[in-house]
C-alpha cells in the first residue's frame, strides 16, 4: 500500500460526507447504497464513523461530472480515467469525483463500471491511501470487476488504512473483513437507512469456490471456446484464458475479466473476423463483439439476430474461414454457414457436420483456423482437417499448442 | 493484445500522456533535449513496468501498452 506525501489523514473519527449529485445511469437509491456500503468497508476496519449530510460543507463531497469540472484534472470521456479523489484536507481535500461519461452500474456482469467498487477505491484516497501495486488489492489503480456480494478488503488495504487510523475500537460484531455485514455494526454510517437488507438477497455465506486453472499439459484438458486475435490465439475454459502469442515464447495465463471485465465467464464459442479486427463471443443465446479490449456498443445481441431459428438456444463452436469469408457455426451434429459479407446465413443449411467435415463424426466444443487448416476440438482431442481437400490429417491432444 | 501497426505513433502520444498523468513524466518542450527526453521517458516506462510487475525493459511494448489502456483511477501512482 502507499499513502500521500506527509501522510495526510483526518484528525478525527467522525467524518462527514455529502452526495452532491447523481448519475442518470442508476437509481438514486442504488447510488446512495453503493456509497454507503463503500464507507462501511472502511469503517469496519478502523475507528472511523461516517455521517451523511444533506446540505452545507461535508468533509467528503461526492459528485459526478464529465470533462473539465473545475479542478486541474479534467476527465477523458468513456474509458481511461474513471474517477479521482483528493487526500484528506480542507476545501477540495477528501472530495471524490466520478466521470459521468462512464456507464455506472450496480452490477458487475454487464457493460459498465460497478459504482460500489470504484467508490470504495476512491474513498480510500479520501481517507489518505495512495495506490497499491498488489494485484487484487482494492487500492490497485486498475479497475477489476469482481463479485461485490461478499467483497473483502485485502490485507494490504487493511494494513494501509490501519497504519493511518488504527483498528476498530471494539471488536466488530462481524468478521472484520466480511462484506456486506449481516447486520448493522457500531461503525455503520448513521444516515444509512435502518433496513440494511442488501439489494441482492444475501446468499448463503459460503465462500465462492472458484475452480482452479487446470494444468497446461493435463492430458484431459478441454476447452469451451478458442479464437485467434490479432495474430495470437486465445483458449477459453470457465473464467480462464490461455494466451499463445508469436511475440512471446511462453503461454500467458489470464482471466476473461482481466481483458473484458464486464463479460461473464464461460463462453460457448468465439471467432475472429480478422479483416474487421473484431472478435465475437457467444454465451447461451447472446453474443458480444469486441475490438481488442473494447466491447462494441449495442451488445449483447440475441443469436437469432444472425439468422438462427428460435429452436437454437446456444451454439457449441464457431470458426471464421478467412479465405472464403464465411463463418461456420456448430450446433449438435449440424452446422450453419454464415456469409460475413452479406451478414446472413447461406441457403441450404443446417447440414450434417459429418457430411462435409471429413472425420468429424461428433459434436464440436471449439474450432480454430490456423495457417489455412481447421482444428476441431472435441473433449481432450483435436482434429486437424484440410477442408479444401476434405481430408482429416491427424488427431492430437487439445493442448498440443502449449508445447507440452 | 498486439497493436494494429498504424496505431504506433498514436500509442507513443498516448503513453506520454499516461506517464505525465500517473508517473510524473515531464516532457522537455524544447527540441534541444530530445535525446534526454527519450531517456527520461524510458526511465518512466521502467518505473511503470516495475509498479505493475511487468518485465522491466523500458520499451513501450504491447503488454505495457495493454496495461496503460486499462480503465483506472485518475490519481497518480507515484508523486514528486
Amino acid at each position: 500500500y502507499s499513502t500521500f506525501p506527509y501522510n495526510p489523514r483526518w484528525k478525527k473519527e467522525d467524518v462527514t460526507y455529502r452526495i452532491l449529485n447523481y448519475t442518470p445511469d442508476m437509481l438514486q437509491e442504488d447510488v446512495e447504497e453503493a456509497i454507503a456500503k463503500a464507507f462501511q468497508l472502511w469503517s469496519s476496519v478502523t475507528p472511523l464513523r461516517f455521517t451523511r449530510l444533506y446540505n452545507g460543507q461535508a468533509d467528503i463531497m461526492i459528485s459526478f461530472a464529465a470533462g473539465f469540472h473545475g479542478d486541474f484534472y479534467s476527465f477523458d470521456g468513456p474509458g481511461g480515467t474513471l474517477a479521482h479523489a483528493y487526500p484528506p484536507g480542507n476545501g477540495i481535500g477528501g472530495d471524490a469525483h466520478f466521470d459521468e461519461d462512464e456507464n455506472w452500474t450496480k452490477f458487475t456482469t454487464y457493460n459498465g463500471y460497478n459504482l460500489f467498487l470504484v467508490a470504495a477505491h476512491e474513498l480510500g484516497h479520501s481517507l489518505g491511501l495512495g495506490h497499491s501495486n498488489v494485484f487484487g488489492a482494492l487500492m490497485y489503480p486498475i479497475y477489476m470487476a469482481r463479485d461485490t456480494r461478499n467483497y473483502r478488503l485485502t490485507q494490504d488495504d487493511i494494513d494501509g488504512i490501519q497504519a493511518l487510523y488504527g483498528s476498530p475500537r471494539e471488536s466488530p460484531a462481524l468478521p472484520t473483513k466480511a462484506y456486506p455485514p449481516q447486520e448493522p455494526t457500531e461503525m455503520t454510517p448513521t444516515e444509512v437507512p435502518t433496513e440494511m437488507s442488501p439489494r441482492e438477497e444475501p446468499t448463503e455465506m459460503t465462500p465462492s469456490k472458484t475452480p482452479i486453472r487446470p494444468n497446461d499439459c493435463d492430458p484431459d484438458l478441454t476447452f469451451d471456446a478458442i479464437t485467434t486475435l490479432r495474430g495470437e490465439t486465445l483458449f477459453f475454459k470457465g473464467s480462464y484464458v490461455w494466451r499463445k502469442s508469436p511475440y512471446f515464447s511462453e503461454i500467458e495465463h489470464d482471466t476473461i475479466s482481466s481483458f473484458w471485465p464486464s463479460l461473464a465467464a464461460g463462453f460457448d464459442a468465439a471467432y475472429e473476423v480478422d479483416k474487421k479486427d473484431r472478435v465475437l463471443f457467444f454465451k447461451d443465446n447472446q453474443y458480444w463483439a469486441v475490438s481488442g479490449y473494447s466491447i462494441e456498443s449495442g451488445f449483447p445481441k440475441l443469436i437469432q439476430n444472425l439468422g438462427f431459428p428460435p429452436s437454437v438456444g446456444k451454439i457449441d463452436a464457431a470458426v471464421h474461414d478467412q479465405n472464403t469469408k464465411t463463418t461456420y457455426f456448430f450446433v449438435g451434429n449440424k452446422y450453419w454457414s454464415f456469409n460475413e459479407n452479406t451478414q446472413s446465413m447461406e441457403r441450404g443449411y443446417p447440414r450434417k457436420i459429418a457430411a462435409d467435415f471429413q472425420g468429424i463424426g461428433h459434436t464440436v466444443d471449439a474450432a480454430l483456423q490456423k495457417n489455412g487448416l481447421f482444428y476441431f476440438f472435441h473433449g481432450s482431442n483435436q482434429y486437424e482437417v484440410d477442408i479444401k481437400n476434405k481430408k482429416l490429417i491427424r488427431v492430437m491432444k487439445s493442448n498440443s499448442w502449449f508445447n507440452c | 493484445f498486439p497493436v494494429v501497426p498504424e496505431n504506433e505513433k498514436e500509442d507513443m502520444q498516448f503513453a506520454k500522456k499516461y506517464l505525465e498523468n500517473f508517473y510524473d513524466f515531464k516532457e522537455e518542450k524544447s527540441s534541444l533535449f530530445k535525446s534526454r527526453d527519450l531517456k527520461h521517458m524510458t526511465d518512466k516506462i521502467r518505473e511503470m513496468q516495475s509498479f505493475f510487475g511487468l518485465e522491466v525493459t523500458g520499451e513501450l511494448n504491447r503488454k505495457t501498452l495493454d496495461m496503460m489502456k486499462q480503465p483506472r483511477c485518475g490519481i497518480p501512482d507515484v508523486r514528486s
